[in-house]
């Protein structure tokens, strides 16, 4: 584990973000999350996908709005894709 | 909706209460969810009633953490509840986490809220991503318990899978509506039909009826019909008057002994506000109509068979008043129901007519059906 507390809440916020895009917006479990790729990857894609859907700036980013609104509560049900 | 559509293939449903929350005395939860299932009662053929053993084709229940559905609750925040599409077994149960502080007002997590936007799931809708929509998937802890409405999008939603309440689209003989009439929806070529209030908006005319209200451009023929709520979640329905102060770019909303006030889709804060604060009388109880001349700066208010004039400039009811308005307005009915200007006319509405009036001559010019704006 990481002793400097900076890297280990920025850890736990990709954790968080990766498990929330897998849960609501059907992000592969296998997928790493925020691995620097030219196309930006399947995580910015959902991360783009969310913030269309959820009404926030289409960026791509983790910026605070979009932060913000995965901390909200929320209906358990999938945003998208199939409910299992 | 959800993939592949599915729905229940019965218009009445059971439902059962199969367990209860300590956060609240269960006739609160009872009644929660009654109000929930209601809201879509009211806008499909769908009907409810309870069971309190066996079956039920909505399973009810509160549950912490895993619950056996394979889908664990998170503990308190985040996750609030979720629910099932339509089918057997599981399927059209709604379940909420008790490890939220459920509360009958917005103090807590508002359990009627939960329950609706839940229930939606059961009956077969999917998320909307339509922030004004019940089936937005985010809580919005600011939305008032006691003026939720369905947006046009849920209705839409849900009238997609059981048609309005007196037509089923599983009807052969009657085709699915792709524009979701509500609950005593008026039509707007009805030769009886009679508005609650008129506005202009921007150009455009707004004419209120019930819930509903029908958008007019003059650049178009056909005039868009939508619900109030799904542009102004806060207003309520039925309202007896409105007018728009252009210089304001505001449209004031009236219902009873108060008024709103809205500039495009945005409530202003600081409303609703007594009408006594205009200066009536404490003997005037609401507002029959209301237009504001653009050029005069004065808005005139109708009650009865009398009318007010306020001044814009000073802010002030005007000495004087009330008079009566067949002496001002001599051919106008005693009474009207609406009134918005147009061309430099005054168009007052009483019942299903309506009278073109010009103030410069002070004469009515025309009598008109009230929905010739409509090209019927």
């Amino acid at each position: 584990y990481p002793l400097n507390g900076a890297a280990r809440k920025e850890g736990s916020t990709t954790d968080f973000v990766q498990q929330y895009l897998e849960r609501y917006y059907n992000l592969a479990k296998d997928t790493k999350a925020f691995v620097r790729r030219r196309d930006g990857g399947p995580v910015v894609d959902k991360l783009r996908e969310m913030q269309k859907f959820l009404g926030l700036e289409v960026t791509g980013k983790l910026d605070s709005d979009t932060l913000d609104m995965m901390h909200k509560p929320r209906c358990g049900v999938p945003d998208v894709g199939d409910f299992a | 909706t959800f993939p592949g559509m599915p729905k229940w293939r019965k218009t009445h449903l059971t439902y059962r209460v199969m367990n209860y929350t300590l956060d609240l005395p269960r006739d609160a939860v009872d009644s929660a969810i009654e109000k929930a299932l209601s809201l879509w009662e009211e806008v499909t053929p769908l009907t409810f009633s309870r069971t309190d053993e066996g079956e039920a084709d909505i399973k009810i229940l509160f549950a912490v953490r895993d619950h056996g559905d394979f889908i664990p609750f998170d503990g308190p925040g985040k996750v609030l509840g979720h629910a099932y599409p339509p089918g057997p077994g599981i399927y059209g149960d709604a379940h909420f986490d008790d490890d939220e502080q459920w509360t009958r007002d917005t103090s807590g997590t508002n359990l009627f809220l939960v329950a609706a936007h839940e229930l939606g799931h059961s009956l077969g809708l999917f998320h909307s991503a339509d922030p004004r929509a019940l089936m937005y998937p985010v809580y919005n802890a600011h939305t008032d318990p006691a003026r939720l409405r369905l947006s046009q999008d849920d209705v839409a939603g849900i009238q997609s899978l059981y048609g309005s309440p007196s037509v089923s689209p599983d009807d052969p003989a009657v085709p699915p509506e792709p524009v979701p009439p509500g609950p005593e929806t008026p039509a707007a070529c009805d030769p009886n039909l009679s508005f609650d209030a008129i506005s202009t908006l921007r150009g455009e005319i707004l004419f209120f009826k019930d819930r509903h209200f029908w958008r007019k451009s003059l650049r178009t023929l056909e005039p868009g019909f939508y619900l109030i709520s799904s542009f102004w979640p806060s207003l309520p329905s039925g309202l007896d008057a409105a007018y728009e102060d252009t210089s304001k770019d505001i449209v004031f909303v009236f219902k009873g002994n108060q008024f709103w006030a809205v500039k495009g889709t945005e409530a202003q804060a600081g409303y609703p506000k007594s009408i006594h604060t205009l200066g009536f009388p404490s003997t005037v109880r609401k507002i029959d109509a209301a237009v504001s001349d653009k050029e005069k700066k004065k808005t005139y208010f109708f009650v009865g068979d009398k009318y007010w004039r306020f001044d814009e400039n000073s802010q002030s009811m005007e000495q004087g008043f009330p008079r009566l308005i067949v002496d001002d307005f001599p051919g106008v009915e005693l009474k009207v129901d609406a009134v918005f200007q147009e061309f430099g006319f005054f168009y007052f509405f009483r019942g299903s007519l309506q009278f073109e009036f010009d103030p410069d001559a002070r004469m009515v010019t025309r009598t008109l059906k009230n929905n010739n704006w409509f090209y019927c």
